[in-house]
């Protein structure tokens, strides 16, 4: 996957950090001490639809086929994420017990053109 | 989205620097919230001491013995799921006692588990752990009553009621996760745990709350898998 730079215009992960001190929750929210809120953004022109490796999935293989049978049948490509994992926090619940849990697929690790 | 509509991050991308920082913000939160079933942010908490919470972590690490049962709190990263979950959120919780009335010869003790978890997940399990301070010497038997809110959440009724032989000072344990699994869905999901002894101990049944030692209950829970329709 790509990063956005300054000036990106194709598809890339755009990274934002969240402090959770910057937003007053450091008092509930034991560990960590923020959250990658990445997101992905950018433009995916259809030459760049369906690369291999930057979204090989299943629906990329149909899109591909469907191009191959006629380019006015092929759709707009998106860009969107194609790797994530979960994020751990522990934290303290309304009745200040302190609760561990996995929350799958929040951080965004790489995007990529459907 | 489809024409017309605005993605969100196209809608962001349009915003000037600072409005763009504030929205992604809100969606952040929201994001986090929404995932933890929660309302809003928990109001603050009262964190247990500092030497509790190490007695109790410290409690939690002696089971080395078993990994399988060393809770996901102790260990870095991921929570161990403690058997092959469907890809479901799993949830670690560690609830310490709020001391209830007592006499020489019993002891109420509660704890309280969040409305938002009790109703969206089931547990899988739950262990209570006591510290008894310094007993008589030989076995003594203590009666350990779990009781639970009735439905409307006026009385209590007795979920269980167990016999334990305390051999000495020290931690002892006792599964609760059929008692803390009746409180699913109550308005008021508190667990009160009743210790009675046949005759005064001479010293106070539990070590004193100020002291670390307090009593303390870990649960794992498992978010509830989504109604299955079944399809004829």
């Amino acid at each position: 996957g790509i990063d956005c730079g300054a000036d990106s215009r194709m598809c890339c992960r755009q990274e934002f950090f969240v402090d959770f001190k910057e937003i007053g929750w450091e008092d509930w929210i034991i560990q960590p001490e923020g959250y990658h809120m990445n997101y992905c953004a950018g433009l995916c022109p259809l030459h760049m639809a369906g690369i291999p490796g930057l979204a090989a999935s299943f629906h990329t293989a149909v899109l591909n086929r469907i191009k191959a049978a006629s380019a006015a049948a092929a759709v707009d490509s998106c860009c969107v994420p194609t790797q994530r994992r979960p994020l751990s926090l522990l934290y303290y619940d309304r009745d200040s017990n302190i609760v561990k849990t996995d929350i799958p697929d929040m951080i965004v690790d790489s995007c990529g053109c459907t | 989205a489809a024409r017309g509509e605005r993605c969100p991050a196209c809608g962001v991308a349009a915003l000037a620097p600072g409005a763009q920082r504030d929205v992604l913000l809100a969606l952040a939160k929201q994001s986090i919230l929404a995932k933890l079933r929660l309302p809003a942010r928990p109001s603050a908490p009262q964190p247990p001491a500092r030497g509790t919470l190490l007695a109790a972590l410290r409690r939690l690490r002696e089971q080395r013995s078993d990994t399988a049962a060393l809770p996901g709190m102790l260990r870095d990263g991921p929570v161990p799921r403690p058997r092959p979950g469907l890809g479901l959120q799993e949830y670690e919780i560690l609830s310490f006692a709020e001391s209830g009335s007592s006499t020489s010869r019993s002891v109420h003790l509660h704890f309280r588990f969040s409305r938002e978890l009790s109703r969206s997940t089931e547990i899988l399990q739950a262990t209570l752990y006591l510290f008894w301070a310094a007993p008589s010497p030989g076995a003594q038997p203590v009666t350990v009553r779990l009781l639970r809110p009735d439905p409307a959440g006026t009385n209590t009724t007795v979920a269980s009621e167990t016999q334990l032989e305390v051999q000495g000072p020290g931690w002892t344990t006792l599964d609760v996760g059929p008692a803390v699994r009746s409180l699913s869905g109550r308005e008021t999901p508190r667990l009160t745990v009743e210790l009675e002894v046949p005759e005064d101990w001479g010293s106070p049944l539990l070590a004193e709350h100020s002291d670390s030692h307090r009593p303390f209950v870990v649960a794992q829970a498992r978010a509830r898998t989504p109604h299955r329709v079944h399809r004829r």
